[in-house]
């Protein structure tokens, strides 16, 4: 099956926050949540990679209006969770790939990743779904990232 | 906007694999998933979280019967961009809840976590898309994750 891309989105409305070093065991990832949840703040994008020693990272990203008080709710559920500690930076962009039949297809991702590395952008977080492939990036790079992007798989740039 | 939960799925058809300690510089994702591309490895799920100390982890999925290939590659692309190592496993099961309206609804996340908590089951990595939060688990628990998780969102299971 042929992957095929049709189109590059870009969105620098939302900002990064990490909790480092999480105990990697039940229950962490549902204290975390749960509590923003109830303090109404919009999580929109979770990462979480493998652990390492019993300690992994949860990163996730907010709306800019609601980093500050995300920020707080979380160095106290850093603490509850015995967590390392919390970081956020609001300077980023996320780009993506968006298309079909790319799970068949992983050249998608490689052009997608050499493109990046081509502009000198340094990808921060990588997350991926059958029809997405979506990078963290700094939002200064994200214009020339995202022409090259379009340039690369043969789009139009709205 | 009320968030809908429509469904549950689960695929225990991949392997994950981590490609750890890389250096976090532009090419280095690139360099990794041309090769694997080249190789006509069936690259799946792909997540990377943020660097510490200018090192990262890439973890990614493969189907089952790619997986000694892509493990042979990906030992010898560690060596090529000095990562730690590689490393693999085979006994994962990877568990979605789908819905739309989760963006603005953290709480769809943090019931699918609390769940899964209940069970017992350990989060070891978790992806997000804009209708879906995905979370690999043991694939010997995946059964009972996928039963309490149509409960806790009011779904029969197919
Ligand atoms: C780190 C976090 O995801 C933990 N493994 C949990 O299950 O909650
Ligand atoms: C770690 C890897 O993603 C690296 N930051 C790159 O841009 O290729």
């Amino acid at each position: 099956e042929q992957a095929i891309v049709s189109a590059v989105t870009h969105d620098t409305s939302e900002a990064k926050m990490t909790l480092a070093g999480v105990p990697d065991r039940p229950g962490v990832a549902a204290t975390v949540f749960r509590a923003l949840a109830d303090q109404e703040v919009n999580v929109d994008m979770i990462v979480q990679n493998v652990s390492d020693h019993g300690v992994t990272d949860i990163s996730f990203t907010v709306p800019h209006a609601d980093l500050a008080s995300a920020m707080e709710h979380t160095e106290r559920l850093a603490a509850e969770v015995g967590a390392a500690g919390v970081s956020s930076d609001d300077t980023i962009a996320r780009v993506s790939v968006v298309g079909a039949g790319m799970r068949s297809n992983p050249g998608v991702a490689a052009t997608m990743f050499e493109t990046l590395s081509s502009c000198g952008v340094n990808i921060q977080m990588i997350s991926t779904s059958a029809i997405r492939v979506s990078c963290v990036v700094d939002g200064g790079q994200v214009e020339d990232a995202v022409r090259a992007l379009h340039e690369a798989f043969g789009l139009h740039e709205a």
